[in-house]
């Protein structure tokens, strides 16, 4: 994507394809959910139903807002509740041969977009950092 | 910054001024700090000292990272740690006067980037979004 003109770019070429984004299952635990954010260091990442397909996603702000009593956070109900009741499933999707242009409107609200196909199978994410790369070679050339 | 050029526009004319950005000071337990991510949604805010110096910010990540013991997280231990013990306090910083090529080579790598005059007091913060937004009115225009 080096000498390309933004025109002929894709979102297929510019995002992180889906064996190296972390995400969790639809039903696990939101213990689980919270352990792989802190780890990962992500703020959100993509929730997938157990055959790969795209649901929502999940954040470390809806996890602990869910578990927000009045005098303290509740940790301990973290393992009685599951992913699915705490998810956003009214997230934008991209599909991977979707313009340049469309991907960078995707991100400005949101510093990811998830990426999936006709079927609904989870192909990846589009980052505003990818997008933000891309902007700068092409101001630069 | 609607019409003008990108080589118009500065730091300044796009970042969030300090009134209007959530922070926490440097000597708040970890508890309120995770209060204020919680309440206010953000995944991370500038940390100010007692005379509205910049010194760093913080995040929900480190603060769960610090109380994450083998069994289980130690939400107690919020209460007596302090943000200076956790905050990363080697954060890029850019002037007001900055130009946009500066700020966006800045957000590559980070969700914001703050702001701050030349005695260190805080100015404000510069996100990717006001970045992507002010990228996006260049191409169409
Ligand atoms: N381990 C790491 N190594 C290097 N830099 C890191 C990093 N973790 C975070 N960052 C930096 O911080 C930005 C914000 O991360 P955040 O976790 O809030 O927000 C992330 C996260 O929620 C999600 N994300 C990114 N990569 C992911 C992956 N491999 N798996 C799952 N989610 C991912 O997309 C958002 C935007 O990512 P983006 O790259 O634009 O922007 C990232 C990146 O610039
Ligand atoms: N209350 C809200 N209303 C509308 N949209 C919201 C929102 N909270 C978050 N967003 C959206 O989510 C993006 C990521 O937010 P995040 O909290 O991870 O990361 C944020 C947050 O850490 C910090 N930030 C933004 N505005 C702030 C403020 N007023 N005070 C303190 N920190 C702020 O700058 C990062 C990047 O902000 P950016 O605007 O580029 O990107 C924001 C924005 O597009």
């Amino acid at each position: 994507t080096q000498d390309k003109q933004l025109t002929d770019i894709s979102v297929g070429d510019l995002m992180i394809s889906s064996e190296k984004v972390a995400h969790v299952q639809i039903n696990n635990p939101l213990e689980h959910a919270l352990l792989v954010l802190i780890k990962s260091g992500y703020s959100a990442v993509p929730v997938l139903d157990g055959s790969y397909k795209l649901v929502g996603t999940i954040g470390k702000t809806a996890i602990l807002n869910r578990v927000l009593g009045l005098e303290r956070i509740e940790i301990e109900k973290l393992s009685d509740i599951r992913v699915h009741e705490v998810m956003n499933d009214e997230i934008p999707c991209l599909s991977s041969d979707d313009t340049f242009m469309n991907g960078l409107n995707a991100v400005i609200n949101h510093p990811f977009v998830c990426v999936a196909d006709e079927d609904g199978y989870f192909d990846g994410i589009l980052t505003r950092r990818a997008i933000l790369k891309q902007l700068k070679r092409d101001i630069y050339t």
